[in-house]
């Protein structure tokens, strides 16, 4: 569920 | 990115802007809780120290460092330069009131017991509350500026808009983090009282007061 590569949403 | 993310974005960059304005162009932060500020500006430096880790986006990398720079230059103004107006007698709340439960929380209940993940939970944990301060501060004297509404208008819309934005990547991508969506249901549940009295007094042209 979490993004691979950190949080895209600010 | 969907219609509901950037215009979140846009209204929550509004908000810091508005709030940077009305202080240099009045040259006061009369009103405003220095507290608040502290603490937002907690929240973006724990949950943008992926900047020194992962490239996600130009626009996201840009955003994060307006977001902070802003952040830092509101502190700046209230504590440093337009101290003299900073007032600090109605703005009590206890941040350790606030920092530490969130803190021992996201501790406990993350999505990975790492340095960055677990930062990054504390940001949102803390992001949900941060406004607090600043609503015990107009509880406290009764009333609110005009344009201080209008910062926390923004400010709540922001995570209002969030909340259809992760509504609408569930449907489309598939896509949703509990912690974010509790966290962001907390924050915008805080600002439905103010949006009351935004609505049927503010935009009315009348001045935010609370009844003594």
């Amino acid at each position: 569920l979490k993004d691979e590569v950190g949080h895209d949403e600010l | 990115m969907n219609i509901f993310r950037l215009t979140g974005d846009l209204s929550h960059l509004a908000a810091i802007i508005i709030l940077l304005l009305k202080i240099w162009k009045t040259r006061s932060c009369a009103g405003i809780s220095g507290k608040s500020q502290i603490l937002f500006a907690l929240v973006f430096t724990t949950r943008y120290l992926d900047l020194l880790t992962s490239f996600i986006s130009f626009y996201n990398t840009i955003m994060k460092l307006i977001y902070i720079g802003c952040a830092y230059a509101t502190v700046y103004l209230i504590y440093m330069k337009f101290k003299a107006t900073y007032d600090g007698n109605h703005d009590s709340f206890r941040l350790e009131f606030l920092v530490v439960p969130v803190g021992g929380l996201a501790c406990l209940v993350n999505h990975d017991f790492s340095f960055l993940e677990i930062l990054w939970t504390f940001s949102i944990y803390l992001e949900s509350v941060a406004i607090l301060p600043q609503l015990f501060m107009i509880s406290k004297t009764g009333e609110a500026e005009t344009i201080t509404t209008h910062y926390l208008f923004f400010l709540g819309l922001y995570r209002a808009l969030y909340l259809f934005n992760w509504i609408w990547r569930f449907y489309f991508e598939g896509f949703f983090d509990m912690i974010a969506i509790v966290a962001g249901v907390v924050q915008t549940i805080l600002y439905c009282d103010f949006f009351y009295l935004y609505v049927t007094k503010v935009l009315k042209g009348k001045k935010l007061s609370l009844p003594a």
